[in-house]
């Protein structure tokens, strides 16, 4: 993508992650992911989309939009909430090779 | 989908490291960002439009909607626990974030996101797309960035600032009235990280030493300042308001403005031209011209009572380069409450009838109320015609932003100048008399008699 691109895709490859929520003892439950921003790598730090937790909110989805509330802390999930984060290695490189995707998602011969 | 143990050999680089277990440190949202979006999307706005993952048609209940429109403005910060390998060179922020309006509308635009969120993320972490900023309300961003559901929380990144943070991904994929907008609603990160900042000091102090981690914001200056012509063309895309229609349209000259026929279409009609570059004006006029229904050039042209004060003249293109970038710039999406958005993408074909072009197609997103703005070339800054319509399948009713059409300005130039200069009409009327390989090229636009016209 060039020079011009350089710093954004390097910021982009350095940062970019996936977060999974899933309920402890549940694995039949599900989970639901989104992407996220790794603020920092050490100690670990990440900002991703508040979506994947209104399944797991003490209140309910309600408690977004009460009147005035910004934030909420961290407790406001319920105790089986489990988080993981992955991301790609700060180092890129070519090797490695393909592998076909899984199915429920195909990529037609089009 | 969740985190499956899958692959970890990647075909995109090293192998990926196991999922890391981390925990909930708070939900934050901008509150900037929820009141530009209680305006923007909210009141009678709200039946309108539609943000999920899932488009329209998709089985969605309603409660999971609701879940979703309530969490769309809302982020969460996470610790992730430290693995073995963590290396000192690695402690710090991460990224720098860009302050709020440090990228102009039009500027370049990366976005990094996992289609799919956990699914398969050997092949689908970190994704690319690139775009520009098409609009901006405050904190809440559009970008013409292709993103999918399982990016939201993604960042998009700047050019300039290099590889500044700009926003994170708010919801993917929006329809407006059913149509797919083929635009990303984003939360500018400046603010939201500032909220994290603000409430990690204010909690137990394990938590608040955290916040001396969150990235900081890129001083000024950013860098040599992008050549970028479009902001310049923007100025001269105005909105055009005839009776209860609205669309696009663009200043040629201080005292014309070019539009649609269908936004403006019965000469002697009056009109108000809103411009909102260099300042926010408007100005009344009334319809000099406007091709007949049977003409294949959907056009009318506005003369205006007085002046457009300081709306940059747009320079004609004389020839086109299919395969250029290009970018359109109208008043879809928001109207008047926000000011032109600007997509990006490239000229994908130039349709010619005995070597003249007639008909020009785009990548750009282009939706409703597009129609009659300026489509420019995104080097040169050259105007090269007048956005027309997108396309529709009038089977499915599926709406395709990313295919459109714009009446070349080389088919209009001689006509605009005579009339500006002349006053004479009679050049512009020779568009009613097209001759038929032009009519057979733009005959997707003609009225189907029993199903709705692919119009904007």
């Amino acid at each position: 993508m060039g020079r011009r691109w350089g710093s954004a895709m390097r910021a982009a490859e350095l940062t970019g992650c996936v977060v999974s929520a899933s309920r402890a003892g549940q694995p039949e439950a599900g989970s639901w992911s989104c992407s996220g921003v790794v603020l920092s790598r050490s100690p670990g730090l990440v900002l991703c989309h508040g979506g994947i937790f209104t399944p797991f909110l003490r209140a309910g989805s309600g408690a977004l939009t009460a009147d005035g509330a910004a934030f909420l802390p961290g407790n406001s999930c319920t105790d089986d909430l489990r988080l993981h984060v992955l991301w790609s290695p700060t180092a890129a490189s070519s090797s490695g090779r393909a592998e076909r995707g899984r199915p429920g998602l195909c990529t037609p011969q089009c | 989908a969740g985190l499956e143990p899958g692959p970890l050999t990647r075909p995109r680089g090293p192998p990926l490291q196991p999922p890391r277990p981390a925990e909930l440190l708070l939900l934050l949202s901008c509150p900037a960002f929820r009141a530009h979006f209680a305006s923007l999307f909210g009141g009678e706005a709200a039946e309108l439009w539609r943000f999920a993952g899932a488009a329209p048609d998709d089985e969605v209940s309603e409660d999971e909607e609701e879940d979703q429109l309530r969490a769309l403005g809302w982020f969460a910060l996470l610790r992730v626990r430290p693995g073995q390998e963590d290396e000192a060179k690695d402690r710090g922020p991460a990224v720098a974030v860009a302050p709020l309006g440090a990228v102009s509308k039009g500027a370049p635009l990366l976005a990094c996101g996992s289609p799919f969120g956990a699914f398969c993320p050997d092949i689908f972490l970190n994704t690319l797309s690139r775009g520009v900023l098409s609009n901006a309300a405050g904190p809440l961003l559009l970008t013409d960035a292709r993103c999918l559901p399982g990016t939201e929380g993604g960042g998009v990144f700047a050019v300039r600032p290099a590889g500044a943070l700009v926003a994170l991904v708010a919801a993917p994929l929006c329809w407006k009235v059913r149509e797919w907008v083929g635009l990303s609603l984003l939360c500018a990160a400046a603010p939201l990280i500032q909220a994290a900042r603000v409430v990690l000091s204010s909690l137990p102090s394990d938590a608040a030493t955290l916040a001396a981690l969150l990235p900081p914001e890129e001083g000024a200056p950013w860098g040599l300042p992008l050549n970028d012509p479009v902001p310049q063309g923007a100025a001269s895309a105005v909105l055009v308001e005839c009776g209860t229609v609205w669309g696009s349209g663009v200043a040629v000259t201080p005292r014309l403005v070019v539009t649609c026929r269908h936004v403006a279409p019965r000469e002697g009609a009056r009109v108000l031209v809103w411009s909102t570059t260099p300042k926010s004006a408007q100005i009344w006029g009334h319809v000099v011209f406007a091709t007949q229904e049977t003409s294949p050039y959907d056009i009318a042209v506005v003369s205006l009572e007085k002046e457009l004060d300081g709306v940059p003249r747009p320079v004609p293109a004389e020839n086109f380069h299919e395969g250029e970038a290009v970018s359109v710039v109208g008043f879809g999406v928001f109207g008047q409450t926000c000011g032109p958005s600007v997509t990006s993408g490239i000229l994908s074909a130039v349709v010619q009838v005995d070597d003249t072009p007639v008909m020009l197609q785009t990548t750009c997103a282009v939706h409703g109320g597009s129609s009659g703005g300026p489509l420019f070339s995104t080097y040169s800054g050259d105007l090269l015609g007048i956005v027309a319509s997108n396309t529709r399948d009038n089977n499915t009713g599926a709406t395709y932003p990313h295919l459109n059409f714009s009446v070349p300005i080389t088919v209009l130039q001689p006509a605009l100048q005579c009339y500006s200069q002349t006053g004479d009409l009679g050049r512009l009327r020779e568009l009613d008399n097209a001759p038929d390989p032009v009519r057979v090229v733009w005959r997707l636009q003609r009225p189907l008699p029993e199903a709705p016209r692919s119009k904007l």
